[in-house]
């Protein structure tokens, strides 16, 4: 690719190529490509470099997050749900964030309401040794929304937990009593403690195309999503669909999952992914 | 819909006989943005769009159809054409058949390895399915229930025993007890994972399959080219099959990874259920990509 030190004309559809190689899509490329235009007008910039610079502060403008998590909030019992479609990295990014919470002096009880799957329950298990700590769990076949209120009332009494991370089962957005089942899920929840569930992440796999979007729609109307989890950032997906999500819902990116292991998670960097995109 | 689209194109221009170069132009660029927001892989639709313009200009619009339907006709038939047509399972040889599924992580291959076991076993043969992935916790347990669920044996060693080595015993214990199908179901891994490669690389040279299944999720972005390319110079794909049609991605990736390999699209996993498998039709996908 011929690399020009001068900004050119070529340089406007090598940036929204990239983003569009990104999963950006082609709305929010255009508006990118747009916005670091009039900028490099009005800023006169000359420089291909300083182009490329402030098309990354346009984005990072879009991904930096407005408020804080309410996770971190005081209270006597924080409620995570945790959602997304089959596959998605769910039950894994949960072991992470139980793991890495509890590093932080947090006492957490994990929620296995994800009753359907085979060995789903079996897999949350395996994540709480992992992590070191107890898990709620009923048998494969029951109702997600009575092992929610069983996780509840066992983190407020025996357990004495001051975080409860709820799994549920993967579900494709367009199911529509899937949907309700997790409303029900939330109903559930927000009987027992105020306000509850508290944090709603969808989580949501990096290398997921434009369908991402009608995912976090859905997922929003539904359960109510508060932040996204992007996982399998350590392959060669860019994940820039999150930029459309920000975008168009608002909805923040919070973590980040970046392989297989306990540790493979972090707080989302909106200045590092951007530089992963664009860089 | 993209005939809605065009429509809006051609009321603009026009109405003739033929297809003007300036009217493909116009409606190259919905087909372009058609294309992409289904994922299809930007340089994918950038030889997509160079040859169906090429048999759009000049060519004669049908009575019956208008210019907006003409083009969307011939934009239908060159995909339909890149899809390719439906293939069978290779089980020709002496059994028994290894089959290999391998791709990303959360892709449907465990799934989908019962749901061809289902479906071979209704057909007649005698598979048996294979835990071969020793890394993700309780993946053996899961094969197992699903085994269980469709009355067909899984053959497992625990964790840690070499997936090579696993693999390797399967085919020969199919062989002592006269089953006609090996099923392998294999890590999800990055096809930048240089070791996780290798030890496809391992698993592929033990067992010689006649089909190795490149599993890709419908919701798959444009990274799809690259993960089938990487697949497809470790061990040689004789097949894919896209998993999750049932939601409302486009399913794209299908055309990218399509274009890039050259392997047929055998099936399409429909469901999480386990008969949720029907074999790959191009025409309704090529409808879905449309849009
Ligand atoms: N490379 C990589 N793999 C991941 C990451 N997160 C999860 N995975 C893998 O993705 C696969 C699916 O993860 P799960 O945690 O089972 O996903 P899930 O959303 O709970 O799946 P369902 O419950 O079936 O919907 C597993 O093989 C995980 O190891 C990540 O950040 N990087
Ligand atoms: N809706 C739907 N869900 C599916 C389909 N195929 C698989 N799934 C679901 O997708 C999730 C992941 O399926 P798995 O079979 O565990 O995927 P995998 O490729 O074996 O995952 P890893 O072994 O972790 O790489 C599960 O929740 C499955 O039930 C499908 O065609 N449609
Ligand atoms: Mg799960
Ligand atoms: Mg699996």
């Amino acid at each position: 690719i011929f690399q020009a030190n001068e900004i050119t004309d070529e340089l406007w559809e090598e940036l929204e190529e990239t983003l569009i190689l990104g999963d950006v899509g082609v709305p929010v490329a255009q508006e990118l490509v747009e916005r670091t235009q009039k900028r490099v007008e009005r800023e006169n910039i000359k420089a291909t470099r300083d182009a490329y610079l402030i098309l990354q502060q346009e984005m990072v403008r879009i991904l930096t997050p407005a408020e804080p998590m309410r996770i971190d909030d005081p209270r006597l019992l924080t409620i995570v749900l945790v959602v997304g479609v089959n596959g998605s990295g769910k039950t894994t990014t949960i072991g992470k964030m139980a793991h890495w919470y509890k590093n932080r002096g947090r006492k957490v009880v994990l929620g296995a309401a994800d009753t359907f799957r085979a060995a789903a329950i079996d897999q949350l298990k395996i994540w709480g040794e992992r992590a070191g700590v107890d898990i709620i769990a009923h048998e494969p076949g029951a109702d997600p929304g009575a092992v929610v209120f069983d996780a509840v009332r066992a983190s407020q009494e025996s357990r004495q937990a001051d975080l409860l991370i709820v799994d549920t089962a993967g579900r494709l957005q367009t199911k529509y009593n899937l949907m309700q089942e997790l409303e029900k899920i939330k109903r559930v929840a927000a009987k027992q403690v105020h306000r509850a569930p508290h944090e709603v992440f969808l989580v949501l796999d990096a290398s997921t195309g434009q369908n991402a979007i009608s995912q976090a729609k859905s997922f929003k109307d539904s359960a109510g999503v508060t932040g996204i989890i992007l996982t399998k950032l350590d392959g060669t997906s860019k994940g820039g669909a999150v930029l459309s999500i920000n975008h168009e819902l608002g909805v923040p990116v919070r973590f980040v999952g970046t392989g297989e292991q306990i540790a493979d998670f972090a707080e989302f960097d909106p200045v590092a992914f951007v530089e992963g995109l664009v860089g | 819909s993209l005939t809605d689209k065009l429509q809006g194109v051609f009321d603009k221009l026009a109405r003739q006989g033929k297809l003007t170069e300036a009217d493909v132009n116009a409606a190259m660029r919905e087909v372009r943005l058609a294309l992409l927001e289904a994922d299809v892989n930007y340089k994918v639709v950038k030889d997509f769009v160079a040859r169906v313009r090429e048999r759009a200009v000049g060519r004669e619009v049908m009575e019956s159809l208008t210019p907006a339907q003409q083009v969307v006709k011939i934009v239908n038939e060159e995909l339909i054409e890149l899809l390719g047509k439906p293939a069978p399972l290779n089980l020709s040889g002496q059994t028994p058949h290894v089959l290999m599924l391998v791709g990303l992580q959360g892709s449907g291959k465990t799934t989908m390895a019962a749901k061809l076991a289902l479906r071979l076993r209704k057909s007649g043969q005698r598979p048996i399915l294979v835990a071969a992935d020793i890394y993700r916790p309780a993946a053996i347990q899961q094969l197992e229930i699903l085994g269980k669920q469709i009355d067909v044996p899984v053959h497992s060693e625990g964790t840690s025993v070499p997936a090579a080595t696993i693999a390797k015993n399967a085919v020969r214990l199919a062989r002592e007890k006269a089953y006609t199908t090996v099923i392998l179901d294999t890590a999800g891994r990055l096809q930048i994972d240089d070791q996780m490669m290798q030890e496809l690389e391992q698993v592929r040279m033990v067992t010689r399959p006649s089909e190795i299944l490149l599993i890709v999720d419908a919701m798959t972005g444009q990274e799809a080219v690259h993960v089938a390319e990487g697949f497809n110079q470790r061990v040689a794909l004789t097949g894919l099959i896209m998993t999750k049609i049932d939601g409302d991605a486009r399913g794209g990736a299908a055309l990218s990874v399509r274009q890039v390999t050259g392997v047929p699209i055998k099936f399409l996993g429909t469901g999480e259920k386990l008969p949720d498998i029907e074999p790959f039709q191009p025409d309704r996908l090529a409808g879905r990509i449309l849009g």
